[in-house]
């Protein structure tokens, strides 16, 4: 990726960061569409020989043979037979049955993670820089699980267990179904037994944002990853004949509009369907459109897809509003006809306008790329949002890591838009999601695992958590984009990834497969249950387990309403955790404080003071909650901070009555 | 439709796997052609669980979930890029 590695600010403590050999011998693996070997991301000049560890191997198949993988891409397997039980043989005319990327995801997925390092790289010019994976000496080993007919769980199931036998240290999967119970969940089940080889797994969290409740990957022992922006745009300016100009965003490249203000009109009184608003296929009427700037609403179709369409009706370019379900959010696209996206306040403004004057008149010019844009990061949109909807009591999603506008390597088969009608051949693209942040993520955990080889998965993730951040510079917390208000940890978690400071924590909050086992009979899972979820004989025991007492790097309060209790209204509940913290830095003494100490919940921690003579050395401590009945849907929120003066460990809280 | 087959992951207790196999792929086999004689093992899984996966209509699919050793039967999921 262009961007990320400085916005992560990976170029400014070359200190901190682990060797290029030490990172060598970090094997990420990642299940997804397969990889585009011939790209320069994926070279392997400078590094050493794949670990003697290894046992994975390069499976051959249509268009790829044992010679495509190297010393980067030291592994490519596909896995199909649970594809092609259900949707029949896999057509080779149009889908290679092998680990080669026809979809461009998974080739952006693994070099975000870990591709090596490229000069000159852009698409079309936007974005342009030195190209890199987070972890760029790490190898990968692509898992191709994901087809056009989507990603099955036989089959993620088989390449789970074949990348874990492989020896993979982490495993990326940005990929997400629905939300099921832990005990029937493939991707929970596979990254337990991952997580308890030792193997760190991040999954994406899921693009249903900004509704809450609507993440996926959720179970306690995976790392689950929101999405936030970058200080990068790529503006686009829609000049109106009233005189009224927008800013939107737009990564076209063609040729430019005519230096004139054109007519231009309202998709939806351009059509005589319902929905022509959307743009979607024929729905426009050639004569209304044709020589004019259409304006086009999202939904419905792909985005790239309605500029074709106004193109096919005789339309010169296209103006993309987003309506009330959108908000605010631009989502950059190489378009294939002169055409800019803007928010939904613009976007009623320039209808209003259209409805005012018939010969209403507009143009759209772009400028290119645009760094160092503030407020960011921003939580995007479209990230799925906590309450987690499996167990209240586990926050998420983790963290965020950057997903907005994402630069990375690209399959050579199809072009930036993914359509048929382009036919553009690209090196790189610019796609957005939760499927690029977990990447991100994905690299940063194996630069902390190359740093320390000895930690647990649970370490790594409690690093990487307690050393985010939620606040900007300036001392104000993160925006949510959706909200334009303060985002909270039902949006970032802990905040957002900052790998330096993760390499130092200090302060770790370790857990074990017999927590993780606690965790579930905490959850009342029988015997049964838990063999389902973790291959394990375990029946729990007489002792009383709490969910509460899982040592998780964040904390999520979840109290009855007075209806629920059966008590009066003003009814005092009292819930308390336990957590234990691992010293994994030199002798200090730590203090706990909550901020900001929130007005509904009294806080009480003991104790507040915690000394480390040892490396290693572990220490307990309470966390009381106490708060008087309130409405249900009421929620509140502060962090808890253990600082020795160089480092702080925060913890976000999130409190919710239901 | 009752007698339209669909992908399960069948999750087998090992611990439960008769003395008289001495190789589990061979009681997965045999415990998928009692219930079901035309069934087709799609993978077998080894680590993460022991069990395998396989086509099966409904009314298979309860006949081999009465069948000794079996923990559970996983219908197919379709996951999504994010």
């Amino acid at each position: 990726t262009t961007r990320t590695p400085e916005f992560l600010g990976l170029g400014r403590s070359e200190r901190l960061l682990p060797t290029s050999t030490s990172e060598g011998d970090v094997i990420i693996g990642v299940l997804d569409t397969g990889v585009w070997p011939e790209s320069k991301s994926y070279d392997d000049t400078g590094l050493g020989p794949v670990p003697s560890r290894w046992k994975g191997e390069c499976e051959q198949g249509t268009n790829f043979s044992s010679s495509n993988c190297n010393r980067k891409i030291i592994g490519a397997r596909f896995f199909c037979k649970g594809y092609e039980a259900t949707l029949g043989p896999i057509d080779e005319s149009v889908e290679n049955r092998s680990p080669r990327d026809d979809d461009g995801h998974g080739t952006h997925t693994s070099t975000t993670a870990a591709g090596s390092t490229v000069t000159g790289a852009s698409l079309f010019g936007y974005a342009s820089g030195v190209a890199r994976g987070m972890a760029s000496h790490a190898r990968i080993a692509a898992y191709k699980v994901c087809w056009q007919g989507g990603c099955f769980s036989t089959d993620i199931l088989a390449a789970m267990e074949k990348a874990i036998e492989d020896g993979v240290d982490i495993m990326s999967m940005s990929i997400g179904g629905s939300i099921s119970d832990y005990s029937r969940d493939t991707v929970a089940i596979g990254a337990f037994s991952a997580m308890a080889k030792g193997i760190f797994v991040s999954c994406s969290a899921g693009n249903s944002g900004p509704d809450s409740g609507t993440l996926s990957n959720v179970a306690p022992w995976i790392t689950t990853v929101g999405a936030g922006t970058l200080d990068r745009d790529f503006p686009a300016y829609v000049i109106l004949g009233n005189g009224k100009n927008f800013t939107g965003t737009s990564l076209y490249s063609g040729k430019p509009l005519p230096k004139k203000l054109l007519p231009f009109v309202y998709a939806g009184r351009a059509s005589n369907v319902t929905g022509g608003n959307l743009c979607m296929s024929d729905s426009l009427e050639p004569k209304s459109v044709a020589g004019k700037i259409v304006v086009c609403d999202r939904g419905g179709n792909s985005r790239v897809q309605k500029g074709i369409v106004v193109k096919k009706a005789g339309g010169v370019g296209m103006i993309l509003t987003n309506t009330e379900a959108y908000g605010e959010e631009l989502v950059a696209d190489a378009h294939l006809v002169p055409a800019a996206s803007l928010g939904q306040k613009a976007g009623d403004e320039i209808k209003k306008y259209i409805s005012s004057d018939n010969d209403a008149r507009a143009t759209i010019g772009f400028s290119g790329t645009q760094l160092g844009v503030q407020p960011s990061p921003v939580v995007a949109a479209f990230s799925s949002r906590g309450p987690n909807p499996i167990t209240q009591e586990i926050l998420k999603p983790d963290l965020i890591a950057p997903g907005v506008n994402i630069l990375a390597g690209w399959t050579g088969k199809i072009g930036p838009t993914g359509l048929e009608d382009d036919t553009r051949h690209i090196s790189f693209n610019i796609i957005s999601g939760t499927s690029m942040s977990c990447p991100h993520v994905s690299g940063l955990a194996a630069l902390v695992k190359a740093a320390h080889p000895e930690w647990s998965p649970a370490a790594i993730k409690s690093a990487l958590m307690t050393t985010a951040y939620t606040a900007y510079n300036n001392g104000k917390m993160i925006l949510d984009v959706a909200t334009g208000l303060p985002a909270t940890p039902f949006d970032y978690g802990a905040g957002h990834v900052d790998p330096v400071a993760a390499l130092d924590p200090g302060l770790v909050y370790d857990a074990s497969v017999d927590d993780y086992i606690d965790f579930l009979c905490a959850l009342n899972y029988s015997s049964e249950l838990i063999k389902q979820t973790t291959g394990r004989q375990f029946t729990c025991s007489s002792k009383a387990y709490s969910i509460q007492d899982l040592n998780y790097p964040s904390f999520s309060v979840a109290f009855e309403t007075a209806s629920e209790t059966g008590l009066g209204r003003k009814a005092v509940s009292t819930v308390k955790y336990t957590r234990t913290l691992t010293n994994v830095g030199k002798p200090a003494n730590y203090k706990a404080s909550v901020w900001p100490q929130p007005a509904k919940v009294q806080i009480k921690v003991v104790p507040e003071l915690l000394s480390f003579s040892t490396v290693n050395e572990k220490k307990s401590f309470t966390v009381t909650f106490t708060a008087n009945s309130m409405p249900s849907g009421t929620t509140s929120y502060a962090h808890l901070t253990w600082s020795d003066g160089k480092h702080t460990v925060t913890s976000p809280i999130a409190i919710t009555w239901t | 439709d009752h007698q339209e087959r669909r992908t399960y992951i069948v999750h087998m207790d090992k611990s439960h796997m008769p003395e008289s196999f001495t190789d589990h792929h061979e009681w997965y086999h045999a415990s998928l052609k009692s219930a079901v004689d035309t069934a087709e093992m799609l993978y077998a899984y080894n680590s993460i669980i022991h069990g395998f996966s396989t086509r099966l209509t409904e009314e298979e699919a309860e006949l081999l979930q009465g069948q000794p050793g079996i923990l559970a039967l996983l219908p197919e999921i379709r996951y999504q890029l994010h």
